[in-house]
């Protein structure tokens, strides 16, 4: 059997509305070492993964390997019947056509249980290969949020360089064009509040920004985004998950023809 | 204006 208890619900919670308008169905993939999950939207532009470690749940017993093919919006849709408080579990026998997700309030005093139809999905794994990436950059999630979502306003394409001193976000649209640069700050008091450059050389690509809107979903997931890029190669752009794992999100850039 | 590329071109189906 296959058992995975999660102190808190949201934390689901947050992981499905971080992707769920971005991919439509998916498989849960659970093994010994925990639950990942790979999934591309239809267009086969981005790509998200998935990795939540075993030692991150609060219980987790899988005997042998699953790949639990749900529907996310039918997920949420359960989800949404869940405090954030409180303990969620996801339970499946060996061979079962469902999915039993039960919340239990922090009290213990309302429990509820769902039974989440499995669907039979081809696993359409990608090997994505190990890169190593010329330019990282980690900055507050809300401040990264707050940029795409602005910059969307204004056109539909934005390129990011990463340089020295910092990370250039800019746009150009019928009205004109603009950029908001973020600068280098490791002496920030918070480390969430830091912004760290790391760069072997210079990187500068484009992406569409309604990819990069989609993945700005996930930042209730926590404090800090990390962006990796190489030249002509799509970016990284990870949610670290604390104590349990990320959720990453790749994107293929635009390119001249 | 370039065009946009798919993950395809860079990862391979495993």
């Amino acid at each position: 059997m296959f058992e995975a208890k999660l102190n808190e619900a949201s934390l689901l919670k947050k992981i499905v509305e971080a992707i769920r308008e971005l991919v439509t169905d998916a498989n849960l993939d659970c093994s010994e070492a925990g639950i990942t999950m790979q999934a591309m939207d239809s267009s086969h532009v981005s790509l998200c993964a998935l990795n939540l470690r075993s030692d991150g749940f609060d219980h987790y017993r899988c005997d042998r390997n699953l790949s639990l093919g749900l529907n996310l919006a039918n997920l949420s849709k359960i989800l949404k019947c869940a405090g954030n408080n409180d303990v969620c579990t996801l339970r499946t026998e060996d061979d079962a056509d469902t999915l039993t997700v039960t919340f239990e309030s922090p009290k213990q005093e309302r429990i509820s249980e769902f039974e989440l139809k499995l669907i039979a999905l081809d696993a359409e794994h990608l090997g994505i290969p190990d890169t190593n990436y010329k330019a990282q950059v980690r900055m507050p999630s809300a401040e990264f949020q707050r940029i795409i979502r602005d910059l969307s306003v204004i056109g539909d394409t934005c390129s990011i360089a990463v340089g020295k001193d910092g990370v250039r976000f800019g746009v150009e649209g019928d009205l004109g064009s603009g950029s908001i640069s973020v600068k280098q700050n490791t002496a920030a008091e918070k480390e969430e509040e830091r912004v760290e450059v790391h760069m072997e050389e210079p990187v500068e690509l484009t992406f569409a920004l309604r990819y990069l809107n989609f993945f700005a979903k996930a930042t209730p997931l926590g404090p800090i985004v990390a962006l990796s890029m190489s030249p002509d190669v799509p970016v990284v752009v990870e949610f670290p998950i604390e104590t349990v794992g990320y959720l990453r999100f790749y994107l293929a850039p635009k390119i001249d023809e | 204006m370039p065009g946009q590329s798919s993950l395809f071109t860079f990862f391979t189906k495993a």
